[in-house]
């Protein structure tokens, strides 16, 4: 594993723990999208089919079970806890599941290396995932004062995809045989979702002023 | 094809 790999995931998990701390201690899911937390449970789901079958090392077996187990929790909280639930922005997210999850799934049965069950699961997961950040985006944008714990979760989440991206050009030139395009051109389509966030959020950090969006 | 190698990452 090199460093890149090793930082992103490292951000990845950030990014759940950030979101993890605001919702449990401030117990208020404001301004985070359930539609995008739903999709990411659904994404883990369908990629760690092998948790069980497939055995890689401790650390992604373990990294695994945080991810999905994170992911079902936040949905639970968000759905559930009698005084998050109240703090969810139902109004505005109104993102259609459906409109992302259907498109990824028939995109899978086309487009995948090998025609088995659990290898097209594991594509649909990953164009899933490519797209999943798409409601939270568009809540964020509806949302006049974004708070600095949401703005770190997306930021997190956006430094992981950059990362992985910098891992697998770093294992093109050092591993042989290493090459997988579906793994990078969605990784690259999910990542280039985040610049225009990111372009804001550099601005208001810079300029030190509160982060906003333009609708 | 080694399953193992395609799958390492999360």
């Amino acid at each position: 594993m090199n460093i890149f790999r090793f930082s992103g995931d490292m951000t990845h998990l950030m990014s759940v723990l950030v979101l993890l701390l605001k919702i449990h201690t401030i117990k208020s899911c404001a301004g985070i999208s359930l539609k995008t937390q739903e999709l990411y449970a659904l994404v883990f789901l369908a990629r760690y089919l092998d948790i069980v079958t497939n055995f890689i090392s401790l650390y992604n077996t373990i990294m695994k079970l945080i991810f999905l187990g994170s992911s079902f929790m936040i949905v639970w909280y968000i759905r559930r806890h009698r005084i998050v639930r109240r703090s969810y922005d139902k109004e505005h997210d109104t993102f259609r599941h459906l409109f992302l999850v259907l498109p990824c799934f028939i995109l899978a049965l086309l487009i995948n290396e090998r025609s088995a069950f659990k290898e097209i699961m594991w594509t649909f997961s990953l164009y899933l995932e490519a797209v999943a950040i798409l409601p939270q985006l568009v809540l964020l944008q509806r949302t006049k004062n974004i708070d600095n714990l949401t703005g770190q979760y997306v930021f997190f989440l956006g430094a992981y995809r950059a990362l992985y991206i910098c891992n697998w050009i770093y294992r093109y030139f050092t591993e042989p045989h290493y090459v997988h395009w579906i793994t990078w051109i969605s990784g690259l389509v999910q990542t280039l979702l985040y610049a225009d966030f990111f372009y804001y959020y550099f601005n208001s950090w810079k300029n030190n002023v509160k982060l906003q969006l333009p609708a | 094809e080694d399953e193992d190698e395609d799958h390492d990452e999360l």
